[in-house]
């Protein structure tokens, strides 16, 4: 509440989003409560809406502002104030991969990534780097861990004492420093050893599985016959497959594929499909 | 070629699997309103069937988590190069006719590192942790007992899990992983490493769980550990992977653990190359803002 009455114009485009954050997704945490206990899906599609609300559309708009106002390159004044100029950069974003289960909440499902390994044979065979140890780290790991702990209580002292002195602006080591501008993205912003290039998602029918495995039985198998038989994971789709390829799996990619997936239901549609594992399932 | 005579063939392929949940109780043509469990089935869409029926409510059958390792193991096993594998292994505490014990719990994890061990082991080898396919585990809000509630170590759960894992965890990293059941895996010695992240330390499930900004709280000491290690693993030149059960995202974790955990993996960003989680069994991404953290964090 501070921060909304303090004059902090770079923080006000994002003000309301942990708010309405909140909001949309409530039902997604009684969705959540729900399926602690194991029990069937709740709410998975209002969750999965409240995603593309908060992440897709908001990166959609985003990146549509950035679009507009680099063609306007002017920066507008509008109702008297100066219009903020929008961050349309990749780099601020990482990208969290969240997987289906093996446990038939929906179909029972895993991944196949492949990522990019050429020039690493050759750089083995020359020798050009040396595989280090980690003992030393992780001894010295103990001491400085054990040194950063250590002043907890002498630290609240301290700062109830000196409240707003500038000994409470001391450093909070568990808040990185920004990466240096020196440092090259890695593998997940630009093409290079490592980067993810497609996955394959895998996922076990289980209706289908169960069909033919009846089947197998009827037709005279073994119980232990028929179910290696009917059991069977299949390819359910691959990140370069239609309707939304993906050409590699750069965070790029996927601030691409949000904007997409904001913008036309009926990828939108297929991608929810896919989140499912092709249950059909809906709320 | 690797140090020691060994040797590694790469496919530049991994698998990621997660949430397996099977449960030794689970009864085919038992009533999936009783959790297949027991009961007599009232209708076709309600009876518990040998692989199981999706979105019935019910976890895995054993013959489900069988037949699906036994898929991956002929068909994937030679083809991959590691195995990430976000946990959840135990059924849900979900019938009170038969409450889940912390043996149980301990007892099917065990069983399954075993499955993955023998899996992916070099079969003729001396060495125990002697992985043909390294396997990295994560432990998930199901693995800990009771349910979501799990302390900095060391405990008689983190020596457990030690226990189980110690061949998957590598042995100069036993003392912090004592504390913090947080470790990494050089799946690629000296250039790529698998970090398995205690989630539980940031989710707000978690009762021990109140933020991430004091010393004492086991999230602090995590971010701490991670920043350490990722700043060792730059130093380096090597690449990771961050995974761990519960994503990371505003619901999951409490407000201050997630703000700062989205700014390691965004200032880090020239070493990680992602984050694969599991917990929610949906398949779908996110991606997380480092400068809406930033401000978050600036406005605190």
């Amino acid at each position: 509440s501070n921060a909304k009455t303090q004059e902090i114009p770079d923080y006000a485009e994002d003000e309301d989003d942990f708010v309405e954050f909140d909001k949309l997704l409530e039902s997604a945490v009684e969705a959540s409560d729900v399926r602690i206990m194991g029990a069937k899906p709740v709410n998975k599609g209002a969750y999965m809406d409240s995603v593309r609300e908060m992440y897709y559309k908001k990166i959609a708009s985003r990146m549509a502002d950035v679009s507009t106002s680099g063609k306007n390159k002017k920066n507008k004044k509008k109702n008297g104030k100066k219009k903020k100029k929008k961050d349309g950069s990749i780099d601020r974003y990482s990208i969290v991969n969240i997987a289906g289960s093996v446990i038939p909440t929906f179909n029972p499902a895993f991944r196949v990534w492949e990522y990019n390994i050429s020039g690493l044979d050759s750089e083995f065979q020359s020798g050009s780097f040396q595989i280090k140890g980690w003992d030393d780290f992780f001894q010295k790991l103990e001491v400085n861990m054990e040194r950063d702990l250590r002043d907890e209580e002498k630290d609240q002292k301290w700062s109830n004492i000196f409240q707003n002195n500038r000994i409470n602006n001391k450093v909070d080591k568990s808040i990185p420093t920004r990466m240096p501008a020196d440092l090259n993205s890695g593998p997940g912003y630009t093409p290079q050893l490592f980067s993810p290039t497609r996955f394959i998602q895998y996922y076990a029918d289980l209706e289908t599985i169960e069909k033919n495995y009846k089947k197998a039985l009827k037709d005279g198998s073994t119980e232990d016959d028929a179910a290696t038989t009917a059991f069977e994971y299949q390819v359910e789709y691959s990140s370069d497959d239609e309707p939304y390829r993906m050409k590699s799996l750069l965070t790029k990619d996927y601030i691409k594929l949000a904007v997409k997936l904001a913008k036309y239901d009926e990828l939108w549609d297929k991608y929810t499909e896919r989140a499912f594992l092709s249950t059909g399932y809906t709320d | 070629q690797l140090p020691g005579g060994k040797s590694k063939t790469l496919h530049g392929r991994f698998l990621h699997i997660t949430d397996i949940h099977p449960d030794p109780h689970y009864k085919t043509g038992s009533s999936a309103a009783d959790v297949c469990h027991s009961g007599k089935p009232d209708k076709k869409k309600d009876t518990a069937t040998r692989f199981g029926v999706a979105m019935n409510g019910c976890d895995s059958s054993m013959d489900l988590m069988e037949y699906t390792l036994k898929w991956v193991e002929d068909n994937l096993k030679d083809k991959i190069d590691f195995v990430v594998w976000t946990g959840d292994n135990i059924r849900h505490d979900n019938d009170r006719k038969i409450p889940r014990t912390e043996s149980q719990i301990f007892e099917l994890n065990e069983e399954m590192a075993h499955k993955f061990e023998k899996m992916f082991r070099r079969p003729n080898s001396a060495d125990p942790r002697d992985f043909a396919v390294d396997v990295v585990p994560s432990l998930g809000n199901n693995d800990v007992f009771p349910h979501n509630l799990f302390s900095l170590g060391p405990t008689l759960q983190t020596r457990e899990i030690y226990n189980m894992w110690s061949n998957f965890v590598p042995q100069e990293q036993q003392r912090a992983f004592a504390r913090g059941t947080s470790f990494f895996v050089e799946v690629i010695p000296g250039k790529l490493a698998v970090l398995s992240i205690q989630t539980l330390y940031l989710y707000k499930a978690n009762p021990l769980v109140d933020s991430c900004n004091s010393k004492k709280q086991p999230g602090y000491q995590l971010l701490l550990w991670l920043g350490y290690v990722l700043e060792e693993l730059r130093s380096r030149n090597m690449k990771v992977w961050l995974t761990g059960h519960v994503p990371p995202i505003l619901k999951n974790y409490e407000e201050s653990c997630y703000h700062k955990y989205t700014l390691w993996t965004n200032e880090y960003r020239d070493v990680i190359i992602g984050g694969l989680y599991g917990h929610m069994n949906m398949d779908h991404f996110v991606p997380v803002d480092g400068k809406k953290s930033w401000k978050a964090i600036d406005a605190t």
